[in-house]
């Protein structure tokens, strides 16, 4: 199985 | 007092539609550099970048910085009223709650004005830090829009491999499998068919074609993709709108659990 990773675990909020 | 006149306001149409079915309502962001744009779409998996610089314009005036926040259906509504030709010019009063939209034709005897309601938006701006990519591809927009679509009638997800020799494009469903192999070429003649990679190190991802088939929307804005890719990174496709900036779409990886 594949998990879709979400953007937020890559960039930081500003 | 915001007054953007844009010549091509086809561009402006073709940008709404690249974006509509991404995202729902964001602020779009007016300084002297120009007309922006940050949203992911409503489950943080995608992420579009608009830019459309200043200078792109036939006439930019922006006293201040101003977020304004708009339904992108309605706007792409409103702009497809406009016609292909139609000088688009966006126009904003200080501290109104509306913008409004004029066409002109071609001729400009005829003039049309849309008045649009703005919104108030909590927009979540992530910061994006530059990167190195370990691979990128560079192909015609159009091949790209074409394999996205056939492997999506195949399989769910594609499986993007990047090699010195080229960039396959993988995927498996129900019914079978599919790959389809764009090899790196040599061509000088006719650049805007070329496929050119440059390669630090081989990748191979896994991205859900469905966020892939919506970034396509954006085709008609240029002739040429660049998909950058990093194993630990989300992927960037951009399409480059010549003479005024860039639309960049980032997709995070699906990974194995």
């Amino acid at each position: 199985m594949q998990r879709q990773k979400s953007l937020l675990s890559f960039f930081q909020k500003s | 007092m915001l007054e953007l006149r844009l010549l091509q306001g086809g561009l402006l149409k073709k940008v709404l539609e690249a974006m509509k079915d991404l995202v729902n309502d964001a602020n779009f962001d007016c300084s002297p550099t120009g007309f922006s744009l940050q949203a992911m779409d409503s489950s943080h998996v995608a992420l579009v970048s608009l830019l459309l610089r200043s200078e792109g314009f036939e006439h930019y005036r922006c006293d201040r910085n101003v977020s304004m926040g708009m339904n992108l259906n309605n706007m792409a509504k409103m702009l497809r009223c406009a016609g292909n030709d139609d000088i688009v010019t966006l126009k904003a009063d200080d501290g109104s709650d509306c913008i409004t939209f004029m066409f002109e034709n071609p001729s400009q005897d005829k003039i049309a004005d849309f008045e649009m309601k703005l919104m108030d938006i909590d927009s979540e701006h992530l910061g994006i830090p530059d990167a190195e990519y370990q691979s990128i591809v560079r192909m015609p927009a159009a091949e790209f829009a074409r394999i996205c679509r056939d492997l999506s009638t195949i399989g769910d997800t594609v499986l993007i491999s990047v090699s010195k020799e080229g960039v396959q494009f993988s995927t498996r469903g129900d019914m079978g499998t599919a790959n389809i192999v764009c090899r790196r070429t040599t061509t000088v003649d006719k650049p805007e068919e070329d496929v050119i990679i440059e390669m630090e190190e081989p990748v191979s991802l896994t991205f859900a074609l469905r966020y892939l088939n919506s970034f396509t929307k954006a085709t008609p804005l240029a002739t040429q993709v660049t998909i950058s890719m990093s194993s630990d990174l989300p992927m960037v496709i951009e399409y480059r709108i010549e003479g005024m900036g860039y639309i960049r779409y980032y997709l995070a990886p699906k990974i194995d659990e």
